[in-house]
C-alpha cells in the first residue's frame, strides 16, 4: 500500500 | 482505468492529465484543490464527468463534453461544434483521439485550431497497444486505408469495447500529427510523480502536452499571442526559481520588472 495525496481532491489516499 | 483514490475516485490516468495540466499551467504539479480561484483562463475537455471536471470548473472557465462509448469520426465535430476557434487556453482530449479512424491528422487539425496561440493540448492515449486478434475488439471498424499510416488492418488497445488505437510506431505518429498541426514538439510524461501517487511506468495511459506556438511579432499574418499568458508562463518560472532559492518561509514580495 503506497501513500499518496490524490491531486484532484486533495486528500490523503492510498494504494496507487 | 480503475479508480484509486480512495476519496474522490479518480483514476491514475485522471491524476496524470492533472499532473501535466498543472505543469503546462503552472510550470509545477499542483492538486486542483490549490489551483488558484477565478484564474483566467478558458478550457474545455473532452473527458468523462468527475471530481476533476468539478474541480476545474469550480477554479476557472471549464467546461466539459463527455466522450461518446463508441465515438467514430466526427465526433470532435459534434462535441466542440460550439466552441469557438481559437479560443480555448487549453484542451483536455481523454482517450478520444485513439478512436478515430484514418486519416486521424483531421482530429489534430480540430483539435489544435480550437486553441489560442501559447494554449496547450493534453492528451491520454491508452498504454497498451497491440494487433488485434482476430474477431476481437475493433473488426466492425477494420478498414483498408492507403493514407500515410499505412495499409492494413487497424489494430485495437485490448479493452472492452471498440476502441481503436494507433499502430505500431504511435509515438512517432503522434509527433507527426501534432507537427503537421503546428504544434510544438509535444512531452511524453513518463516521470513518476509519488507525491500524488503515480509511478513513472504504469499501464493505463499515455499523457501527453503540446503547445501551440505564440505568434511571432514579425509575422503580419498572424495573430498575436496571448501576452498575458507569456507573461504568466515567464513569471511563474521567476516565482518557482525563486521559492526553490528561498531559506523556508520566507516570503517573496514582489517578482514584478
Amino acid at each position: 500500500r503506497h501513500e499518496f495525496r490524490c491531486n484532484v481532491c486533495g486528500e490523503a489516499s492510498g494504494s496507487a | 482505468d480503475q479508480p484509486s483514490c480512495g476519496q474522490c475516485g479518480a483514476s491514475l490516468r485522471v491524476r496524470s492529465l492533472v499532473h501535466a495540466l498543472s505543469l503546462a499551467l503552472f510550470g509545477r504539479s499542483m492538486a486542483i484543490v490549490d489551483f488558484p480561484v477565478g484564474w483566467p483562463m478558458k478550457g474545455h475537455g473532452l473527458s468523462e464527468p468527475g471530481p476533476h471536471v468539478d474541480g476545474l470548473a469550480a477554479r476557472m472557465d471549464f467546461s466539459n463534453s463527455p466522450p461518446l462509448p463508441e465515438s467514430v469520426p466526427g465526433l470532435l465535430n459534434r462535441e466542440l461544434e460550439q466552441a469557438k476557434p481559437g479560443s480555448l487556453d487549453f484542451l483536455i482530449v481523454d482517450d478520444v483521439l485513439e478512436q478515430f479512424a484514418p486519416p486521424r491528422q483531421s482530429a489534430f487539425n480540430q483539435a489544435v485550431g480550437l486553441l489560442r496561440p501559447g494554449a496547450v493540448l493534453i492528451f491520454a492515449l491508452p498504454a497498451e497497444m497491440r494487433e488485434p486478434e482476430p474477431g476481437e475488439g475493433a473488426d466492425r471498424f477494420r478498414q483498408k486505408t492507403e493514407n500515410e499510416e499505412g495499409p492494413g488492418d487497424l489494430p485495437c488497445n485490448g479493452a472492452p469495447g471498440a476502441s481503436l488505437t494507433m499502430p505500431e510506431g504511435v509515438e512517432a505518429q503522434i509527433r507527426r500529427h501534432l507537427a503537421a498541426a503546428g504544434m510544438q514538439p509535444p512531452r511524453l510524461h513518463k516521470e513518476a510523480v509519488p507525491e500524488f501517487g503515480i509511478p513513472s511506468h504504469h499501464g493505463s495511459a499515455q499523457v501527453w502536452a503540446a503547445r501551440r506556438p505564440l505568434a511571432s511579432p514579425q509575422d503580419p499574418a498572424e495573430e498575436g499571442g496571448d501576452v498575458f499568458f507569456d507573461q504568466h508562463s515567464r513569471y511563474a518560472s521567476l516565482g518557482r526559481i525563486l521559492c526553490e532559492l528561498a531559506e523556508a518561509e520566507a516570503t517573496v514580495l514582489d517578482v514584478g520588472s
